[in-house]
Protein backbone atom coordinates (compact mmCIF):
# COMPACT_ATOMS: atom_id res chain seq x y z
CA UNK A 1 0.00 0.00 0.00
CA UNK A 2 1.06 3.52 -0.20
CA UNK A 3 -0.02 7.00 0.83
CA UNK A 4 -0.35 9.98 0.47
CA UNK A 5 2.57 12.88 0.89
CA UNK A 6 2.92 13.65 4.41
CA UNK A 7 0.36 11.19 5.47
CA UNK A 8 -2.28 13.37 5.17
CA UNK A 9 -5.70 12.06 6.71
CA UNK A 10 -8.86 13.37 8.61
CA UNK A 11 -8.07 14.23 12.60
CA UNK A 12 -11.49 13.16 13.58
CA UNK A 13 -13.09 9.32 13.39
CA UNK A 14 -16.55 10.86 12.27
CA UNK A 15 -16.77 11.83 8.75
CA UNK A 16 -19.65 13.38 7.16
CA UNK A 17 -20.76 12.13 3.23
CA UNK A 18 -23.33 13.85 0.87
CA UNK A 19 -24.17 12.59 -3.04
CA UNK A 20 -24.57 16.19 -4.96
CA UNK A 21 -26.43 14.18 -7.71
CA UNK A 22 -27.11 10.88 -9.44
CA UNK A 23 -26.32 9.27 -12.36
CA UNK A 24 -29.35 8.29 -14.24
CA UNK A 25 -28.34 4.90 -15.24
CA UNK A 26 -29.07 3.67 -11.50
CA UNK A 27 -31.75 4.26 -9.63
CA UNK A 28 -30.85 6.93 -6.55
CA UNK A 29 -31.70 4.31 -3.55
CA UNK A 30 -29.05 2.18 -5.64
CA UNK A 31 -26.78 4.73 -5.58
CA UNK A 32 -27.25 5.23 -1.80
CA UNK A 33 -26.67 1.94 -0.85
CA UNK A 34 -23.73 1.74 -2.89
CA UNK A 35 -22.02 4.51 -1.73
CA UNK A 36 -23.14 3.91 1.91
CA UNK A 37 -22.05 0.04 1.16
CA UNK A 38 -18.68 1.25 0.02
CA UNK A 39 -18.17 3.08 2.87
CA UNK A 40 -18.87 0.61 5.39
CA UNK A 41 -16.13 -1.41 3.90
CA UNK A 42 -13.48 0.83 5.41
CA UNK A 43 -15.59 2.00 8.47
CA UNK A 44 -15.49 -1.93 9.07
CA UNK A 45 -11.55 -2.08 9.45
CA UNK A 46 -11.29 0.96 11.35
CA UNK A 47 -13.07 3.07 13.91
CA UNK A 48 -14.12 5.76 11.53
CA UNK A 49 -18.30 6.27 11.06
CA UNK A 50 -19.94 8.19 8.29
CA UNK A 51 -23.05 10.41 8.14
CA UNK A 52 -25.04 11.06 5.04
CA UNK A 53 -26.07 14.61 4.77
CA UNK A 54 -28.41 15.53 2.43
CA UNK A 55 -27.62 19.49 2.10
CA UNK A 56 -24.71 21.89 3.09
CA UNK A 57 -20.97 21.10 3.38
CA UNK A 58 -19.59 17.48 4.19
CA UNK A 59 -16.19 15.87 4.24
CA UNK A 60 -16.59 13.65 1.49
CA UNK A 61 -18.39 15.21 -1.32
CA UNK A 62 -19.89 12.97 -3.91
CA UNK A 63 -21.06 13.75 -7.80
CA UNK A 64 -21.15 12.35 -11.07
CA UNK A 65 -19.93 14.42 -14.17
CA UNK A 66 -18.76 13.86 -17.67
CA UNK A 67 -15.45 15.56 -19.21
CA UNK A 68 -14.14 18.57 -17.35
CA UNK A 69 -16.04 19.50 -14.06
CA UNK A 70 -14.54 22.00 -12.39
CA UNK A 71 -11.32 20.27 -11.18
CA UNK A 72 -7.76 20.15 -13.11
CA UNK A 73 -8.00 16.40 -14.38
CA UNK A 74 -11.43 15.88 -16.61
CA UNK A 75 -12.93 12.77 -17.33
CA UNK A 76 -11.84 10.99 -20.99
CA UNK A 77 -15.23 9.72 -22.30
CA UNK A 78 -16.33 5.77 -22.06
CA UNK A 79 -13.63 3.64 -20.70
CA UNK A 80 -10.01 5.14 -19.55
CA UNK A 81 -10.57 6.60 -16.09
CA UNK A 82 -13.93 5.88 -14.64
CA UNK A 83 -13.38 8.17 -11.35
CA UNK A 84 -10.96 10.07 -9.14
CA UNK A 85 -10.62 11.31 -5.77
CA UNK A 86 -9.28 13.82 -3.66
CA UNK A 87 -6.45 12.84 -0.51
CA UNK A 88 -8.07 14.21 2.93
CA UNK A 89 -8.09 18.06 3.10
CA UNK A 90 -10.36 20.90 2.96
CA UNK A 91 -12.48 22.13 0.04
CA UNK A 92 -12.28 19.28 -2.49
CA UNK A 93 -9.97 17.19 0.02
CA UNK A 94 -11.81 14.02 0.09
CA UNK A 95 -14.07 14.44 -2.32
CA UNK A 96 -15.05 11.68 -5.40
CA UNK A 97 -15.87 12.11 -9.02
CA UNK A 98 -17.39 9.75 -11.59
CA UNK A 99 -17.51 9.57 -14.85
CA UNK A 100 -20.71 9.84 -16.27
CA UNK A 101 -19.85 8.65 -19.61
CA UNK A 102 -19.60 4.92 -17.86
CA UNK A 103 -22.45 2.52 -17.61
CA UNK A 104 -22.70 2.49 -13.78
CA UNK A 105 -24.58 -0.86 -12.54
CA UNK A 106 -24.76 -2.92 -9.06
CA UNK A 107 -24.05 -6.37 -11.06
CA UNK A 108 -20.98 -7.54 -12.62
CA UNK A 109 -21.62 -5.69 -16.18
CA UNK A 110 -20.31 -2.30 -16.73
CA UNK A 111 -18.60 -0.17 -14.16
CA UNK A 112 -19.68 -1.54 -10.82
CA UNK A 113 -20.62 1.54 -8.70
CA UNK A 114 -20.06 0.04 -5.35
CA UNK A 115 -16.65 -1.54 -6.44
CA UNK A 116 -15.01 1.70 -7.82
CA UNK A 117 -16.61 3.83 -5.04
CA UNK A 118 -14.87 1.85 -2.37
CA UNK A 119 -11.48 2.28 -4.15
CA UNK A 120 -11.92 6.09 -4.32
CA UNK A 121 -13.07 6.06 -0.82
CA UNK A 122 -9.59 4.78 0.04
CA UNK A 123 -8.27 7.63 -1.77
CA UNK A 124 -10.58 10.14 0.18
CA UNK A 125 -9.27 8.91 3.28
CA UNK A 126 -5.34 8.88 2.53
CA UNK A 127 -4.78 5.73 0.88
CA UNK A 128 -2.58 6.49 -2.87
CA UNK A 129 -2.28 3.40 -4.96
CA UNK A 130 -1.06 -0.12 -4.36
CA UNK A 131 1.17 -2.47 -6.79
CA UNK A 132 -0.43 -5.36 -5.32
CA UNK A 133 -2.52 -6.67 -7.73
CA UNK A 134 -5.18 -7.89 -5.39
CA UNK A 135 -5.94 -4.60 -3.41
CA UNK A 136 -8.54 -2.38 -3.86
CA UNK A 137 -6.14 0.40 -4.82
CA UNK A 138 -5.11 -1.34 -7.15
CA UNK A 139 -5.04 1.22 -9.72
CA UNK A 140 -6.77 -0.97 -13.09
CA UNK A 141 -10.37 -2.08 -13.06
CA UNK A 142 -10.81 -5.34 -12.52
CA UNK A 143 -13.89 -7.67 -12.96
CA UNK A 144 -16.24 -6.95 -10.20
CA UNK A 145 -16.80 -10.22 -7.82
CA UNK A 146 -19.72 -10.15 -5.38
CA UNK A 147 -19.33 -13.08 -3.74
CA UNK A 148 -15.50 -11.56 -1.93
CA UNK A 149 -15.29 -8.98 0.35
CA UNK A 150 -13.12 -6.15 -1.59
CA UNK A 151 -10.66 -5.61 0.91
CA UNK A 152 -7.51 -7.52 1.25
CA UNK A 153 -5.11 -7.48 3.73
CA UNK A 154 -2.68 -5.44 1.69
CA UNK A 155 -5.99 -2.32 2.01
CA UNK A 156 -6.41 -3.18 5.58
CA UNK A 157 -2.55 -2.17 6.41
CA UNK A 158 -2.68 0.56 4.61
CA UNK A 159 -6.15 1.86 6.36
CA UNK A 160 -4.95 0.94 9.64
CA UNK A 161 -1.85 2.33 9.41
CA UNK A 162 -3.76 5.47 9.03
CA UNK A 163 -6.50 5.57 11.29
CA UNK A 164 -5.97 2.45 13.70
CA UNK A 165 -8.03 -1.04 13.79
CA UNK A 166 -11.91 -1.16 14.50
CA UNK A 167 -13.05 -0.70 17.90
CA UNK A 168 -16.18 -3.06 17.83
CA UNK A 169 -16.45 -6.38 16.12
CA UNK A 170 -16.79 -6.31 12.14
CA UNK A 171 -20.23 -6.85 11.60
CA UNK A 172 -21.44 -3.72 14.19
CA UNK A 173 -19.31 -1.85 11.90
CA UNK A 174 -21.21 -2.90 8.77
CA UNK A 175 -24.47 -2.45 10.21
CA UNK A 176 -24.69 0.99 11.10
CA UNK A 177 -22.74 4.15 11.08
CA UNK A 178 -24.52 5.55 13.83
CA UNK A 179 -22.93 4.76 17.18
CA UNK A 180 -25.29 2.87 19.67
CA UNK A 181 -27.25 4.94 22.13
CA UNK A 182 -24.41 4.95 24.54
CA UNK A 183 -26.81 3.91 27.36
CA UNK A 184 -26.59 0.91 26.37
CA UNK A 185 -22.66 0.81 26.10
CA UNK A 186 -20.81 -0.81 28.85
CA UNK A 187 -18.96 1.87 30.42
CA UNK A 188 -20.29 3.31 33.22
CA UNK A 189 -19.22 6.92 33.22
CA UNK A 190 -20.78 7.40 29.88
CA UNK A 191 -24.20 9.33 30.62
CA UNK A 192 -27.47 7.65 29.99
CA UNK A 193 -28.84 9.88 27.46
CA UNK A 194 -32.51 9.04 27.88
CA UNK A 195 -32.11 9.02 31.16
CA UNK A 196 -34.35 11.68 34.09
CA UNK A 197 -31.02 13.23 34.93
CA UNK A 198 -29.68 14.11 31.68
CA UNK A 199 -28.02 17.59 32.22
CA UNK A 200 -25.83 19.27 29.83
CA UNK A 201 -22.31 21.20 30.30
CA UNK A 202 -23.31 23.49 26.86
CA UNK A 203 -25.22 22.90 23.97
CA UNK A 204 -24.32 24.89 20.51
CA UNK A 205 -25.54 24.55 16.59
CA UNK A 206 -22.37 23.28 14.47
CA UNK A 207 -22.77 23.65 10.74
CA UNK A 208 -26.10 22.62 10.71
CA UNK A 209 -25.82 20.30 13.65
CA UNK A 210 -26.54 20.53 17.59
CA UNK A 211 -24.43 19.55 19.59
CA UNK A 212 -24.22 18.23 23.57
CA UNK A 213 -21.61 18.54 25.37
CA UNK A 214 -21.69 16.40 29.00
CA UNK A 215 -18.18 15.42 30.69
CA UNK A 216 -15.65 14.46 28.11
CA UNK A 217 -18.47 13.51 25.22
CA UNK A 218 -20.42 15.43 22.93
CA UNK A 219 -23.25 13.94 20.95
CA UNK A 220 -23.62 15.58 17.24
CA UNK A 221 -27.43 15.60 16.23
CA UNK A 222 -28.92 16.60 13.04
CA UNK A 223 -32.45 17.93 13.54
CA UNK A 224 -33.02 15.40 10.67
CA UNK A 225 -31.44 12.49 11.74
CA UNK A 226 -33.36 10.58 14.49
CA UNK A 227 -30.17 8.87 16.42
CA UNK A 228 -27.35 10.76 17.86
CA UNK A 229 -23.51 10.76 17.19
CA UNK A 230 -21.70 10.35 20.59
CA UNK A 231 -18.25 10.84 20.51
CA UNK A 232 -14.98 11.87 22.73
CA UNK A 233 -14.69 15.55 22.68
CA UNK A 234 -10.60 15.20 22.21
CA UNK A 235 -11.44 12.96 19.32
CA UNK A 236 -12.71 15.83 17.58
CA UNK A 237 -10.44 18.41 18.83
CA UNK A 238 -7.25 16.77 20.29
CA UNK A 239 -5.93 19.86 21.94
CA UNK A 240 -9.01 20.88 24.02
CA UNK A 241 -9.12 20.22 27.09
CA UNK A 242 -11.15 16.99 27.82
CA UNK A 243 -14.61 18.98 29.25
CA UNK A 244 -16.43 22.49 27.98
CA UNK A 245 -18.28 24.57 29.81
CA UNK A 246 -19.95 26.91 27.20
CA UNK A 247 -19.91 26.85 23.20
CA UNK A 248 -21.33 29.24 20.75
CA UNK A 249 -21.37 29.42 17.29
CA UNK A 250 -20.91 32.35 14.61
CA UNK A 251 -22.37 30.80 11.59
CA UNK A 252 -21.84 33.59 9.42
CA UNK A 253 -17.99 33.28 10.08
CA UNK A 254 -18.11 29.77 9.86
CA UNK A 255 -16.24 30.04 13.67
CA UNK A 256 -17.68 27.89 17.18
CA UNK A 257 -16.29 29.34 20.30
CA UNK A 258 -15.47 27.17 23.20
CA UNK A 259 -15.27 28.16 26.94
CA UNK A 260 -13.34 26.19 29.84
CA UNK A 261 -12.22 27.96 32.49
CA UNK A 262 -10.93 31.32 32.29
CA UNK A 263 -9.85 30.53 28.36
CA UNK A 264 -11.62 29.57 25.22
CA UNK A 265 -10.80 28.55 22.17
CA UNK A 266 -12.30 29.74 18.35
CA UNK A 267 -12.17 26.14 15.81
CA UNK A 268 -13.15 25.95 12.45
CA UNK A 269 -14.90 22.34 11.78
CA UNK A 270 -12.29 20.08 13.76
CA UNK A 271 -9.44 22.74 13.47
CA UNK A 272 -8.68 24.78 16.04
CA UNK A 273 -7.93 28.04 15.06
CA UNK A 274 -4.34 29.67 15.58
CA UNK A 275 -3.63 31.75 18.66
CA UNK A 276 -6.13 30.22 20.86
CA UNK A 277 -6.63 29.26 24.03
CA UNK A 278 -7.17 33.11 25.00
CA UNK A 279 -8.14 34.27 28.25
CA UNK A 280 -12.08 35.14 28.73
CA UNK A 281 -11.39 38.78 29.84
CA UNK A 282 -10.14 39.56 26.28
CA UNK A 283 -13.44 39.33 25.22
CA UNK A 284 -14.14 42.59 27.20
CA UNK A 285 -15.38 40.98 30.55
CA UNK A 286 -14.10 41.73 33.58
CA UNK A 287 -10.74 39.77 35.14
CA UNK A 288 -12.67 38.62 38.05
CA UNK A 289 -15.09 36.39 35.88
CA UNK A 290 -13.20 32.96 36.11
CA UNK A 291 -15.43 30.69 33.63
CA UNK A 292 -18.87 31.08 31.96
CA UNK A 293 -22.09 28.91 32.74
CA UNK A 294 -23.28 29.24 29.07
CA UNK A 295 -23.37 31.43 26.43
CA UNK A 296 -25.00 31.38 22.77
CA UNK A 297 -25.08 34.11 19.59
CA UNK A 298 -28.11 35.88 18.52
CA UNK A 299 -27.98 35.95 14.89
CA UNK A 300 -30.82 37.74 14.37
CA UNK A 301 -29.60 40.59 16.75
CA UNK A 302 -25.76 40.25 15.87
CA UNK A 303 -25.15 40.08 20.14
CA UNK A 304 -23.55 37.40 21.87
CA UNK A 305 -25.17 36.58 25.54
CA UNK A 306 -22.42 35.33 28.53
CA UNK A 307 -24.29 34.02 31.40
CA UNK A 308 -22.85 33.99 34.54
CA UNK A 309 -24.83 32.85 37.76
CA UNK A 310 -28.31 34.98 37.40
CA UNK A 311 -27.16 37.72 35.38
CA UNK A 312 -25.32 37.99 31.42
CA UNK A 313 -23.10 40.32 29.18
CA UNK A 314 -24.06 41.10 25.92
CA UNK A 315 -21.02 41.52 23.03
CA UNK A 316 -22.55 43.88 20.27
CA UNK A 317 -21.10 42.92 16.93
CA UNK A 318 -22.03 45.69 15.00
CA UNK A 319 -20.54 48.41 17.64
CA UNK A 320 -17.65 45.96 18.79
CA UNK A 321 -18.87 46.83 22.46
CA UNK A 322 -19.48 44.56 25.54
CA UNK A 323 -22.86 45.48 28.26
CA UNK A 324 -20.42 47.92 30.98
CA UNK A 325 -23.14 46.20 33.32
CA UNK A 326 -24.48 42.77 33.05
CA UNK A 327 -28.66 42.64 33.37
CA UNK A 328 -30.64 40.20 35.38
CA UNK A 329 -31.31 36.90 33.84
CA UNK A 330 -35.00 36.63 34.88
CA UNK A 331 -35.38 40.15 33.52
CA UNK A 332 -34.71 40.24 30.06
CA UNK A 333 -36.08 36.09 29.93
CA UNK A 334 -38.99 35.85 32.43
CA UNK A 335 -39.47 32.82 33.60
CA UNK A 336 -35.71 31.38 33.15
CA UNK A 337 -34.82 31.89 36.93
CA UNK A 338 -30.76 31.13 38.90
CA UNK A 339 -28.05 29.13 37.02
CA UNK A 340 -27.85 28.09 33.14
CA UNK A 341 -25.84 25.18 32.31
CA UNK A 342 -26.27 25.55 28.71
CA UNK A 343 -28.26 27.74 26.33
CA UNK A 344 -28.44 27.57 22.01
CA UNK A 345 -30.13 29.39 19.40
CA UNK A 346 -32.27 27.02 17.02
CA UNK A 347 -34.59 28.90 14.14
CA UNK A 348 -36.27 31.57 16.22
CA UNK A 349 -36.41 30.14 19.74
CA UNK A 350 -33.55 30.05 22.55
CA UNK A 351 -33.68 26.84 24.11
CA UNK A 352 -32.25 27.18 28.12
CA UNK A 353 -31.19 24.35 29.90
CA UNK A 354 -31.11 24.53 33.88
CA UNK A 355 -30.42 21.25 35.59
CA UNK A 356 -32.96 18.81 34.25
CA UNK A 357 -35.35 21.14 32.68
CA UNK A 358 -35.20 22.26 29.02
CA UNK A 359 -37.19 25.82 28.19
CA UNK A 360 -37.67 27.08 24.93
CA UNK A 361 -37.98 30.67 25.10
CA UNK A 362 -39.92 32.80 22.17
CA UNK A 363 -37.76 36.13 21.78
CA UNK A 364 -40.53 38.01 20.49
CA UNK A 365 -43.47 36.90 22.44
CA UNK A 366 -40.35 37.65 25.76
CA UNK A 367 -42.00 34.50 27.41
CA UNK A 368 -41.56 30.52 27.71
CA UNK A 369 -43.22 28.90 25.35
CA UNK A 370 -42.50 24.83 26.22
CA UNK A 371 -40.97 23.62 28.91
CA UNK A 372 -39.23 20.22 27.75
CA UNK A 373 -36.84 17.51 29.03
CA UNK A 374 -33.33 17.40 28.31
CA UNK A 375 -33.80 14.48 26.25
CA UNK A 376 -36.13 16.26 24.04
CA UNK A 377 -33.97 16.26 20.78
CA UNK A 378 -32.86 12.98 20.99
CA UNK A 379 -35.06 9.74 20.48
CA UNK A 380 -36.52 8.67 23.70
CA UNK B 1 6.47 -0.12 -41.50
CA UNK B 2 3.40 -0.55 -43.95
CA UNK B 3 0.49 2.22 -42.94
CA UNK B 4 -1.21 -0.27 -40.68
CA UNK B 5 1.40 -1.05 -38.90
CA UNK B 6 2.92 2.59 -38.57
CA UNK B 7 -0.63 3.84 -37.66
CA UNK B 8 -0.88 1.09 -35.09
CA UNK B 9 2.57 2.57 -33.57
CA UNK B 10 1.25 5.88 -33.78
CA UNK B 11 -1.88 5.24 -32.20
CA UNK B 12 0.14 3.61 -29.52
CA UNK B 13 2.57 6.40 -28.68
CA UNK B 14 -0.46 8.79 -28.23
CA UNK B 15 -2.05 6.52 -26.28
CA UNK B 16 1.22 5.65 -24.26
CA UNK B 17 2.68 9.40 -23.88
CA UNK B 18 -1.34 10.40 -22.92
CA UNK B 19 -0.94 7.47 -19.86
CA UNK B 20 2.11 8.52 -18.69
CA UNK B 21 1.31 12.50 -18.97
CA UNK B 22 -1.78 11.13 -16.64
CA UNK B 23 -0.67 8.69 -14.25
CA UNK B 24 3.17 8.97 -14.18
CA UNK B 25 3.66 12.96 -14.32
CA UNK B 26 5.68 12.76 -17.69
CA UNK B 27 5.73 15.55 -19.19
CA UNK B 28 6.96 15.88 -22.97
CA UNK B 29 9.88 18.17 -23.80
CA UNK B 30 10.38 19.04 -27.61
CA UNK B 31 10.96 15.53 -29.25
CA UNK B 32 11.08 12.42 -26.95
CA UNK B 33 12.61 9.61 -29.04
CA UNK B 34 10.93 6.85 -27.31
CA UNK B 35 13.73 4.07 -28.80
CA UNK B 36 16.42 6.01 -27.04
CA UNK B 37 16.98 3.99 -23.92
CA UNK B 38 17.66 6.60 -21.62
CA UNK B 39 14.50 8.86 -23.65
CA UNK B 40 12.69 10.43 -20.33
CA UNK B 41 9.73 8.73 -22.44
CA UNK B 42 11.29 5.06 -21.67
CA UNK B 43 12.50 5.71 -18.23
CA UNK B 44 8.65 6.72 -17.27
CA UNK B 45 7.51 3.77 -19.96
CA UNK B 46 9.97 1.36 -17.39
CA UNK B 47 8.57 3.02 -14.06
CA UNK B 48 5.20 2.02 -14.88
CA UNK B 49 5.81 -1.49 -15.85
CA UNK B 50 7.59 -1.90 -12.79
CA UNK B 51 5.02 -0.66 -10.67
CA UNK B 52 2.54 -2.87 -12.40
CA UNK B 53 4.76 -5.87 -12.51
CA UNK B 54 5.55 -6.26 -16.07
CA UNK B 55 8.59 -6.93 -17.66
CA UNK B 56 10.84 -3.95 -17.70
CA UNK B 57 11.41 -3.55 -21.17
CA UNK B 58 11.16 0.40 -22.06
CA UNK B 59 9.36 -1.23 -25.12
CA UNK B 60 5.86 -0.66 -25.99
CA UNK B 61 4.97 -4.64 -25.87
CA UNK B 62 1.65 -5.75 -26.58
CA UNK B 63 1.74 -6.43 -22.33
CA UNK B 64 2.03 -2.52 -21.94
CA UNK B 65 -0.43 -1.88 -24.51
CA UNK B 66 -3.23 -4.16 -23.28
CA UNK B 67 -2.81 -2.72 -19.60
CA UNK B 68 -2.97 1.12 -20.91
CA UNK B 69 -6.27 0.35 -22.64
CA UNK B 70 -8.21 -1.00 -19.57
CA UNK B 71 -10.53 1.06 -17.52
CA UNK B 72 -9.06 2.45 -14.17
CA UNK B 73 -9.22 4.97 -11.56
CA UNK B 74 -7.75 8.53 -12.59
CA UNK B 75 -5.63 9.00 -9.73
CA UNK B 76 -1.79 9.32 -10.70
CA UNK B 77 0.03 5.97 -9.36
CA UNK B 78 3.17 8.47 -8.45
CA UNK B 79 3.16 11.37 -6.09
CA UNK B 80 2.85 14.23 -8.55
Amino acid sequence: FSTFAGDPKWAKQVLTYRILNYTPDLHPADVNAAIKKALSVWSSVTPLKFIKKDRGDADIMISFAAKGHNDFIPFDGPGGSVAHAYAPGKEFGGDAHFDEDETWTKSTEGTNLFYVAAHEFGHSLGLFHSKDPNALMYPIYRKFDPSVSPLHQDDINGIQYLYGQSSSTHNDQMESTEIKDPSESKDPALPNTCGPNLTFDAVTTFRGEIMFFKDKHFWRKYPAVKTADFNLITSFWPRLPPGVDATYEIPENDETVIFKGNEFWVVRGDTILPGYPQKIYTLGLSKDITKIDAAFYNANEGKTYYFIADKFWRYDKRSHTMDRNPMLVRDAFPGINGKIDAVFQYQNFFYFFCGRKQFEFDPDKKRVTRLLKTNFWFQC
Amino acid sequence: FPAGTRQNKEGGMQLIQKYLENYYGFKKDGESFIWKSDSPMTQKIKEMQEFFGLEVTGKLDSGTLDLIEKRRCGFPDVAG
